[in-house]
């Protein structure tokens, strides 16, 4: 049974990509089988894991407009248990090219359902808009992960995606578990941070992630192109935390 | 002589609105009337401008749609030199309403130049994605700010706006002067920022701006909501910097 998630937030610079590569990496090292689909035509998670987008034969735009076979576009990564299908920025065509397909928002859904057997978990990482891209990551999912920063604008953009999902829940995706709330780049000694958690936890309640992830300068910025946490420091709070949400997300499973 | 000032990335969270709405307060306050319009749909800079969205009768999408006049959209701010053209979400349905729209990148433009008359700058906020809203915040453009925070992923996406920019300047607005980059979130203590600076400079010379914005957790935090930082702190460190940011904008002048 797979489990399809994807990490959502039409704010830009939450930490999606942050939490779909380390997430996926964590979940791949405790064994399971885990596909990371990179759906913004920034290609951060592709770079993030070290591919170079010049020597790719195909990307998901690719799969999306039908011109590939998802077998010869899913890619290898460090990981063993994790595979990658990257995007390059030609994706950002899609949203002009689907707009007269059909049920333009469930490609990805059709997409995914043919890979769903090889894998335990799929991740989705999407693009910073309430376009196409990101219907098709939320129409596609079993569950919903929602980075909030701890940052000023951060509660009404969790108002304004919870609206969104809203409206994909009734017309697209009826079977979709509301959006799983996580605090990303959080930093105890300031003010915000635990007042935007106390908030959250009274307004969402259990829907809020008991693991927050704590800003963690020292790692980011060694790893430049943003990869695994855990392949540059086991022992660094990024890679703490995102095991932790690891742990919290297996006992989701998928019989949520 | 009005000068049209976009600030965009596609890249999230790098300070977009921060500068937009700093700069544009900034320049009011030295005394030069000033427009900021915000062509994003999250409305972060409404907002941040103190706004309530629910009670504005019409904002940027219904003047893009041609259902409202500049004149009853235009809003007061709390700096009395600096009006606000607002957006709401409603904005997200510009991309696919103006799909079949003949010179759809124009339509900013062509709103812009007849409000030009009334201002010293207008100063154009736009979302974190290369659609149809950021096209018309380019096209629209006299000059450019890019804001590029220190962080991974960064380069890269100096170097994916730079193309877009660069084409859009050959096929839509020739007298577009290139995208000029400001480096935000700086801290001198983290490697990273300090290595981005050098490269930046290394590689785009002049068009990186003396003026390096610091991470200012007291203030960002401090203002929720996002509203200037010249009007919560007059001696913070992020008033201090984007007052210089307006002295070197005041030097490109309208004459660059
Ligand atoms: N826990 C953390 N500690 C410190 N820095 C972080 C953390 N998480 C993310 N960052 C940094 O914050 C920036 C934004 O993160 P990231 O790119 O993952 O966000 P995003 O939501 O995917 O952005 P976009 O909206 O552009 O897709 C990056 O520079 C990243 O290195
Ligand atoms: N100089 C600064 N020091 C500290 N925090 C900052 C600074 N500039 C911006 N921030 C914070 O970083 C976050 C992102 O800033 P902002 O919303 O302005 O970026 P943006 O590029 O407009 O984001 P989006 O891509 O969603 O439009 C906000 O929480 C903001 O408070
Ligand atoms: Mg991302
Ligand atoms: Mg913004």
């Amino acid at each position: 049974m797979t489990v399809v998630i994807s990490v959502v937030s039409q704010k830009g610079g939450v930490g999606k990509t942050t939490t779909a590569v380390n997430l996926a990496s964590a979940l791949a090292v405790s064994e399971r089988s885990v596909l990371l689909v990179d759906m913004d035509p920034q290609g951060n998670a592709t770079s993030g894991l070290g591919m170079d987008k010049k020597r790719l034969l195909s990307s998901v735009y690719d799969l999306m407009t039908g011109q590939a076979e998802p077998g010869q576009t899913v890619q290898n990564t460090p990981i063993r248990f994790l595979k990658l299908l990257p995007a390059k920025m030609d994706l950002y065509r899609t949203e002009f090219e689907l707009t007269a397909t059909a049920h333009k928002e469930r490609v990805l859904a059709r997409l995914l359902n043919r890979l769903k057997g090889g894998y335990d978990y799929i991740l989705v990482d999407s693009p910073p808009s309430l376009g196409l891209l990101t219907f098709n990551a939320v129409t596609a999912a079993d569950a919903l992960v929602i980075p909030v920063q701890c940052g000023c604008y951060s509660l009404e953009a969790v108002e304004q995606m919870m609206h969104v999902v809203r409206v994909i829940q009734q017309r697209l995706n009826p079977g979709l578990i509301a959006g799983r709330l996580l605090v990303t780049l959080f930093d105890p000694q300031v003010p915000l941070c635990t007042e935007l958690v106390d908030t959250l936890r009274g307004r969402f309640g259990e829907t809020v992630f008991d693991t927050l992830i704590a800003r963690d300068e020292t790692l980011t910025q060694a790893g430049k192109y943003g990869g695994p946490a855990l392949l540059q420091d086991l022992d660094a709070p990024l890679t703490r935390d995102y095991f932790q949400l690891a742990r919290e997300v297996l006992k989701m499973g998928p019989e949520e």
